[in-house]
């Protein structure tokens, strides 16, 4: 199950980093705006909870942690 | 406890994301 849950995770990271560099920013953040139901208030909030370093971008492992924490819910 | 309410908004706003991500990936025609 937890294999599942990395490979759902990295999928959602994809998701993000449309142009693959590896890391998701502000902005690709805000790009998800007109695909998913949520406001750019939101978005942004998603994206400081994910940024636990707080140096504005997000790693593939601090967007697992997060995933994992929701998952575990 | 301010900061209870504050991560407690996070993780739900946390799961409409991630559950929104999860309906892209399954929800389209």
């Amino acid at each position: 199950p937890g294999l599942t849950m990395l490979g759902k995770a990295y999928e959602f990271f994809q998701i993000c980093d449309m142009e693959g560099k590896g890391f998701i920013t502000r902005q690709d953040m805000q790009r998800l705006h007109p695909e998913l139901p949520l406001s750019l208030e939101e978005l942004e909030k998603v994206f400081v909870t994910l940024d636990a370093d707080g140096n504005g971008s997000l790693t593939p492992k601090e967007f697992t942690t997060g995933f994992s924490e929701f998952f575990l819910l | 406890d301010p900061n209870m309410k504050a991560g407690a908004t996070s993780e739900g706003v946390l799961a409409n994301f991630f559950n929104s991500l999860l309906s892209k990936k399954t929800g389209s025609p």
